[in-house]
């Protein structure tokens, strides 16, 4: 086989020669996925007209309504081992990733780490991750309310009136505190955030989330500056956890336990024991 | 109580609505950084005081004096999502508490920093737990400003902590070399 696995008994995750995710088993279904990291170009607009302005800290703009592919091929690592199984990837020299399932969890854990996000090209930037699955989700997906109840979103269209889109990208966004999911008769996806982001189904199946994003012109909606985060140096880099649960349409009581212990977990405290043996520990 | 209330304090001005959203001004943004990391630092003297009067070694050990009257650091490490932490990357024995926030027993498993790859994780009972070591991600360890040492994360199941409550493990080096524990990647096929 020239494919990489790790999972556990209830979940495995399938990589291609290229290093990109291509299969998931779970809940007896073999199913197609993949995960990528993409961009899309901040608009530059006119700020003294309305309907023209550029993007940044208030508004998501993507130039062109284009998106673009930060690689092709990725260099994988595999570790196994009896507690955690992990592959780490790298797409570029600004982004790479773990991929991680414990021994006995429900979900695939991705950890991301993206930037500093250069700009000599004179371009912002706005770093998205698309997980894109075969569930005919027919351009409904769900997104929460401030990690309460789930909100249906339907792709292209508005409850209240005839919507007729001019931005298909941006105007399909949608604010996601914590949890993001599709579903078809057969299959569900869900992906549980560690912060608020933003995020959308861009076609059927496919559940994408902004991770980080620097821009270079002022959207002119009050900030009064870009959103180049540059008092550090290069740029700021951005480290964050991502949480797959893929399964039957019923498995939602999973996704509200991960939630819980994802967003609440145990605080750490860290002592030295330079003055105590364990039995003094003890 | 001053501590909890700059706290609290803080904790108000992160309900602004730049605030939540990330429209504030980039000085602004620093401004709240740092007050969320004095914040944070104030109250590390409060969950001190109060683990080292609930895990008080009198008692265990009669007639043993007392070293000091905080004991035990109970440190936070806040850089731990970048695996750095200067207690653990020492050479020396650590303990590490766990604190369940949630009402209901958890399950966690527990990623520590650590400089090599021979640990051993002992819970209160003295029983020896599994562990694995995995290397930190290249891309990490190139973090530019991260001044951490470490190389490796050691992980382990803390299992049933308890509910609003807290179990504490014990870390050291182990004297035998543990080889078997040495990470190392799958070779690539292709």
């Amino acid at each position: 086989s020239s494919l990489i696995s790790i999972g556990n008994k209830d979940l495995q995750l399938l990589f291609d020669t290229n290093g990109f995710l291509t299969e998931i088993q779970a809940d007896g279904m073999a199913r197609t996925i993949s995960q990528e990291f993409l961009y899309y170009v901040g608009a530059i607009g006119n700020n003294e007209e309305f309907l023209n302005r550029s993007s940044g800290a208030y508004i998501f703009r993507p130039l062109d309504n284009k998106v673009y592919a930060v690689a092709t091929q990725v260099d994988v690592e595999v570790y196994k081992g009896h507690l955690v199984e992990e592959v780490h990837q790298k797409f570029n020299d600004w982004i790479s990733q773990v991929v991680r399932v414990y021994r006995d969890k429900p979900y695939a854990e991705f950890e991301w780490l993206v930037g500093p996000i250069p700009i000599g090209d004179r371009k912002g930037k706005e770093i998205v991750t698309r997980f894109k699955s075969d569930i005919q989700s027919n351009g409904v997906f769900y997104t929460d309310s401030n990690g309460r109840e789930m909100i249906k979103r339907k792709r292209d269209h508005r409850d209240t009136w005839n919507l007729k889109l001019h931005e298909k990208i941006a105007g399909n966004y949608y604010p996601v505190t914590t949890k993001i999911a599709l579903e078809d008769d057969t299959a569900r996806m869900a992906i549980l955030t560690d912060r608020a982001q933003g995020g959308s189904s861009l076609e059927d199946g496919a559940l994408e989330l902004m991770v980080h994003r620097r821009l270079l012109h002022d959207d002119a909606f009050g900030v009064g500056e870009p959103l180049n985060e540059t008092e550090y140096g290069d740029g700021l880099i951005a480290r964050g956890k991502l949480h797959l649960i893929y399964g039957q349409p019923i498995q939602k009581a999973i996704e509200r336990q991960t939630q819980l212990e994802t967003l609440l977990p145990p605080w750490r405290f860290f002592s030295s024991m330079s003055a105590y043996t364990v039995d003094e520990w003890r | 109580e001053p501590h909890l209330t700059f706290m609290r304090e803080t904790m108000g001005i992160m309900q602004h609505h730049d605030a939540v959203t990330g429209t504030e001004k980039q000085k602004v943004a620093l401004d709240y950084a740092k007050r969320m990391s004095v914040a944070f630092r104030a109250c590390g003297t409060n969950t001190r005081s109060v683990l080292n009067q609930l895990s008080t070694n009198e008692g265990a050990q009669p007639g043993r004096r007392r070293r000091s009257a905080y004991p035990f650091e109970f440190k936070s490490c806040s850089l731990l999502n970048i695996s750095s932490c200067s207690v653990s990357e020492s050479n020396e024995p650590f303990a590490i508490t766990l604190y369940n926030p949630l009402a209901h027993p958890a399950n966690e498993y527990v990623r520590v920093p650590v400089l090599g790859y021979n640990y051993v994780v002992t819970d209160y009972n003295g029983a020896e737990l599994n562990t694995q070591v995995v290397p930190v991600p290249a891309g990490v360890s190139k973090i530019k400003h991260r001044a951490s040492v470490a190389k490796y994360e050691l992980i382990f199941l803390a299992s049933d902590l308890p509910p609003v409550g807290y179990k504490t493990f014990y870390v050291q080096k182990s004297d035998t070399d543990r080889g078997h524990m040495n990470p190392s990647s799958a070779p690539r096929k292709t």
